[in-house]
């Protein structure tokens, strides 16, 4: 375990933490797409089955528990909840998300480390990690007034793969073959997906302005 | 590919 990693992963837990905030505290998912709750719902789902077959540490046993739990805790307060569930602009999500999990299975049945449903369901997780965001970008771009918690939840999102992607510059260099193409490839897509929300967020923060996406 | 190494990462 290395320092970026760790940031990675505490940046990561942080912005779901931020997410959980705002939906308990003001019972409120305004600006928030479901569809990417979904999205990273099934990207833990698939991710960690080896949850129970492979132990690697307590840390990672327990962070996987944490982020499954708060996923699907979160697709569970905005489909469920009576209040948040009223919050939710279904009619501005409307980005098909459907569209990116088959992609993503073909993909992840052409390319992958070994041809096995561990491998298999491992590299469709990490290729639709990539593109999960998307439904929520789109979504920040038609609501345009994007209110704190939310830019916050995103830029943390953002930030963490950026984290992992010096942690993969980092272990390449300090350990003997590791190289892991599907998850850097996978990773630096989708860091540049949030480039030029990056660009809007740091711009609003440095001149202290309300965060606008362009239309 | 190489044969999968343990996936250590979260």
């Amino acid at each position: 375990m290395n320092m970026f990693r760790f940031l990675g992963d505490m940046t990561h837990l942080f912005s779901v933490l931020v997410l959980l905030l705002k939906i308990h505290t003001i019972k409120s998912c305004a600006g928030i797409s479901l569809k990417t709750q979904e999205l990273y719902a099934i990207v833990f789902a698939t991710r960690y089955l080896d949850l129970f077959t492979d132990y690697i540490s307590l840390y990672n046993t327990v962070m996987k528990l944490v982020y499954l739990g708060s996923s699907l805790s979160i697709v569970w307060y905005m489909r469920r909840h009576k209040l948040v569930r009223r919050s939710y602009d279904k009619d501005q999500d409307t980005f098909r998300h459907h569209f990116l999990i088959l992609p993503c299975l073909i993909l992840a049945l052409l390319i992958n480390e070994k041809f096995t449903f561990m491998e298999v369901m491992w590299a469709f997780s990490l290729y639709l990690e990539a593109v999960a965001i998307l439904p929520q970008l789109v979504l920040l771009q038609r609501t345009r007034n994007i209110d704190n918690l939310t830019g916050q939840y995103v830029f943390l999102l953002g930030a963490y793969r950026s984290f992992y992607i010096l942690n993969w510059i980092y272990r390449y260099f300090t350990e003997v073959h590791y190289v892991h193409w599907i998850t850097w490839i996978s990773g630096l897509v989708q860091t540049l997906l949030y480039g030029d929300f990056f660009y809007y967020y740091f711009h609003s923060w440095k001149n202290n302005e309300k965060l606008q996406l362009p239309a | 590919f190489h044969s999968p190494q343990l996936k250590d990462e979260l």
